[in-house]
């Protein structure tokens, strides 16, 4: 089972074209297996991205020196899935 | 003795019990509910449909689909809710019977079946089928790329590896094919509502060129009342307009193939966003999701019965 310890999904906001471009740059490269939940789409259409845990700082890093502002979403995607499995298991004892 | 009112709509399901689910369905409610298999998917599990029928051959149909991106779960949680409620309310509420009583609706509840069951086994965020690539160590096609509707172009993905590569060809994937199939065959759906979530938006043809359908002011306007009674439950605000105007442009998607293949009322549901979770939006939305998605839905089945064509 694929774990997701200490990813991150950021919620993005692009505020003008060239932020649009350079995230589209960022999810292509392959090396940071990010996952686009919201595609870069246009200035003021939010994007929200997971992040593995050890790509957290290259992109974080990437976002800062390009102005590109953003909060966290989901601060550990792990813990919400352990949350969703305890809920499920729960439900199926009732 | 089963039962659907022992079934909790309140929580997350396997394919197991949603297929289990399907069949209670169908005994609680016999001359209603049936189901048919459509085909079957690239691991060889059924590809299930629920069909509601009050009788008559050839009737004009609508087609609904939930789950066809594995990981977006509210949406085959919100069409159980759904296709139960429309089965409860064949009879007491007018706009379902008058539906009824001259349609048929035929419900997809888990499009994309391996997937669903690779997120409950493996990998959670699973979005695409679990088809393999030639030459490519990547598992898995978008089968909402995968539609003869602009395929190959620029709004989705060559790369085996990416979450919307469209595959080899059009129709490339089984779950895809069924569906084609099924509604070519059948010649008279009349609506599409394809369900996913999770970006509060209800959207309608064309996703992959930017002129607009020639039906677009129709379709903008019942979007627009759509959406407007959705908000009235717990006033969740959803944005509507073409795929491309709206969100971005997507090449090879399954409402542009049915608006191109003569249906004319198409749409994509974008179920509701948190802005927490995400994919990962926890049970307790359920309900609440699929209460404020239904006044919507019948909003759009009753137009389209009642602007017959």
């Amino acid at each position: 089972e694929k774990l997701f310890v200490g990813d991150q999904v950021l919620h993005i906001m692009a505020s003008n074209e060239e932020h649009i471009t350079l995230l589209r740059v960022l999810g292509e490269q392959e090396e940071l297996q990010l996952d686009f939940w919201r595609h870069p789409t246009s200035p003021g259409h939010p994007v929200d991205l997971q992040v593995p845990f050890p790509s957290l700082q290259a992109v974080k890093i990437f976002l800062e020196v390009n102005n590109i502002s953003y909060s966290i979403m989901i601060e550990d995607v792990q813990e919400l899935l352990n949350e969703e499995k305890k809920t499920m298991k729960k439900s199926r004892r009732v | 003795e089963r039962s659907t009112s022992t079934f909790d709509f309140a929580s997350y399901h396997t394919l197991d019990e949603i297929y289990d689910w399907m069949d209670i369905l169908v005994d609680n409610h016999p001359s209603l509910v049936s189901k048919i298999q459509i085909g079957q998917s690239y691991e060889n599990r059924p590809l299930y449909v629920l069909k509601f029928s009050t009788g008559g051959p050839n009737r004009p149909a609508i087609w609904l689909d939930t789950g066809i991106h594995a990981r977006e779960w509210i949406t085959p949680a919100t069409g159980i809710w759904t296709a139960n409620k429309i089965a409860e309310e064949y009879g007491r509420d007018p706009s379902v019977t008058a539906i009824l009583d001259s349609m048929d609706i035929f419900f997809e509840i888990v499009t994309n079946p391996d997937g669903f069951a690779f997120t409950h086994s493996n990998n959670r965020l699973w979005r695409k089928t679990r088809s393999t690539n030639t030459g490519s160590h990547c598992i898995g096609v978008d089968p909402n790329r995968n539609w003869d509707a602009g395929f190959g172009g620029s709004g989705s993905s060559s790369n085996p590896c990416s979450e919307t590569y469209r595959g080899p060809y059009a129709h490339s994937e089984r779950e895809v094919k069924a569906i084609v199939d099924f509604i070519r065959g059948h010649r008279k759906v009349k609506l599409v509502i394809s369900i996913h979530s999770y970006s509060q938006m209800l959207l309608f043809p064309y996703g992959y060129k930017t002129a607009p359908v020639p039906d677009h002011q129709e379709l903008n306007e019942l979007a627009k009342k759509a959406v407007s009674d959705l908000a009235a439950l717990y006033g969740t605000k959803y944005t509507y307009g073409s795929m491309v105007d709206t969100i971005y442009m997507a090449d090879g998607t399954s409402i542009d193939w049915a608006y191109d293949n003569g249906v004319k009322y198409a749409f994509s549901f974008e179920l509701r966003d948190t802005g927490r979770y995400g994919f990962l939006l926890p049970s307790t939305q359920i309900i609440p999701t699929a209460t404020e998605t239904w006044p919507a839905l019948l909003d759009i089945m009753v137009h389209v019965l009642e602007h017959p064509y």
